[in-house]
C-alpha cells in the first residue's frame, strides 16, 4: 500500500515560496486503480514524484509497503525506482541521443540483464505499444505521440508492479489512446496498482476510483460508479 | 491563403526512408478555423511544420499569400516565422534555463523592440494565459500545463495573423483548456488564420472546418456543422 501522511511539498525559490502540495492525506492500496484529475498546477505531478520516490516531501511521511521512505538507504530505493514502479513522465524525459530501442533498455541495464534477454524484453515492450516499425529512430525522429509510447514502453519493460501514468494519453488520437488504457487495464487485471493522472473523463473511467485536487489539496475522492 | 501543392515529406534515415506526407494538396484560406486530426504518427505535425515555414517539403510546393515559399530569400521566411505566423509546438521548445518572461519576449527581441514595450507586450500575453504569478520561474519550475501555456503566450505575443497550434491543451484540464481555446476563438473572430491540431472531438469542434489525416495523406475534409 501508499499511505501519505500529512505530507507537504514547498518549492523554495528566491523571494517566494510555492506550496505546491498543501497537506495531503492519502492510502492507495495494492490493486487499486486510481485516476487523479484536477486543474494545471494543482500539484497533480508533484504528488505522483512523491508517490514515485523521485522527490521528497517536505514535510510529513511517505510509507511504502510499510517501510517509511525517508528511512530507507540508496540503494533500497534505487531498487524501488527501478523495478516496483514504473513511471511515465508527463513530458517523456527520453534520453534524445539514444534510440527507441535504447531508451526502453535503459531500466534492463541498471538491472544487469545479460544484452540477449534485455534486447527481447526490450522490443516485445516496443512492440506492444505499436513501435516495432520505429525501433531505430530517435526520439527528434519520433512524432509526439510516438515519443509519448517510448516513455510508456520503458516504464513498463522491468513489469513493475505500481505504475505511476501522468497524463499517458495527452498526445494520442482516441484510438492509440485506447490502446494503451487497454494495456494499463490488463496490467490492473493481473494484479498490479495503476495510478493515473488525466484530464480526460473517459480516460478516468477506466479507473476505480477518482481523486480530484484543488490547489494542492484532495477536493473529492470517490469511487467510480460500477456498470 | 494557405496552399499546398502535391507537396511530400520523406524522412531519409541509413536504411530505410520514412514517408512523413504522401501527397497533400491543401488551401487554407484567410480568416479560416481549421483542426487537423489523425492517428498517432499520421503526419499532422510534419505538416503543420511546413505550414509554418519550419520544415521543407521533399517535393511539391507550398505558396504563402501567393509566394512559393522554396523562393523566398533567408529574410523573409525569419520575418515570416517571427511576425506572420504564431507556432505553438506540440512539445514547447521552451529555452530550459530563461525565465517564463523571457521565453515569452524572445519573438518581441528578435523584432527589435525595445525593453520597456517587449516586457509590456509580454506581461500582457502571460497574463491572459494565466501565469502572471509565475513569470519569474524556469520551465522545469512549472508545471506541465503551465509550461504548454508558456508555449501559447510565446506564440500569440507577435499578434501573428496565422496561429499554428499543435496539441494547444494536450496538457490541460478542461476548464483551463476552454480558457485557452476562448483565446483562440477570440483571434479568429478579428480575422486570424486559426490551424489547430488536436486529437480531442470536443477541442476540434471550435473550428469551422475539420480535415482527417490517415499515413501521410488527406483521408477526409468537411466543414463543421453551424449549431
Ligand atoms: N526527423 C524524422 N526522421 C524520421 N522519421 C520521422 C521524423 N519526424 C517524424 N518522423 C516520422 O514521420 C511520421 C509522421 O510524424 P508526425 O510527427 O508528423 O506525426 P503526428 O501525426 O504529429 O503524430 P502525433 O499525433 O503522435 O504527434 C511518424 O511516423 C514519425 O515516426
Ligand atoms: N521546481 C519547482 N519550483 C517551483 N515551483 C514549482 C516547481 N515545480 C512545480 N512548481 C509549481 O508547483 C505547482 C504544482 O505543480 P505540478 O507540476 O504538480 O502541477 P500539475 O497539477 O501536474 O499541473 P499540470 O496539470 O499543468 O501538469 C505549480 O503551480 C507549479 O508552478
Ligand atoms: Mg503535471
Ligand atoms: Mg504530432
Amino acid at each position: 500500500a501508499l499511505h501519505l501522511n500529512q505530507v507537504k511539498k514547498i518549492y523554495t525559490m528566491t523571494g517566494e515560496d510555492v506550496c505546491a502540495l498543501s497537506s495531503i492525506d492519502l492510502v492507495i492500496n495494492e490493486n487499486e486503480y486510481v485516476a487523479i484529475m484536477g486543474p494545471s498546477g494543482s500539484g497533480k505531478s508533484t504528488l505522483m514524484n512523491i508517490l514515485g520516490c523521485l522527490d521528497v516531501a517536505t514535510s510529513g511521511d511517505y510509507f511504502l509497503a510499510g517501510a517509511n521512505v525517508s528511512e530507507l538507504s540508496d540503494d533500497a530505493l534505487a531498487e524501488i525506482r527501478n523495478r516496483r514502479i514504473g513511471f511515465i513522465f508527463q513530458t517523456f524525459n527520453l534520453l534524445p541521443r539514444s534510440s527507441l530501442l535504447q531508451n526502453v533498455e535503459l531500466p534492463l541495464i541498471y538491472r544487469g540483464i545479460n544484452a540477449r534477454e534485455r534486447r527481447q524484453l526490450a522490443e516485445a515492450s516496443i512492440a506492444r505499444v505499436g513501435l516495432g516499425d520505429r525501433m531505430k529512430h530517435k526520439p527528434n525522429e519520433l512524432s509526439g505521440g510516438q515519443r509519448q509510447r517510448v516513455a510508456i514502453a520503458r516504464a513498463l519493460v522491468n513489469n513493475p508492479s505500481v505504475i505511476l501514468a501522468d497524463e499517458p494519453t495527452g498526445n494520442l488520437d482516441s484510438k492509440t489512446g485506447q490502446e494503451i488504457m487497454e494495456i494499463l487495464n490488463q496490467l490492473h487485471a493481473v494484479g498490479n496498482t495503476i495510478i493515473l493522472v488525466t484530464h480526460e473523463h473517459e480516460i478516468a473511467q477506466n479507473a476505480e476510483r477518482i481523486i480530484q485536487l484543488k490547489d494542492g489539496m484532495i477536493e473529492s475522492d470517490h469511487t467510480v460508479p460500477m456498470l
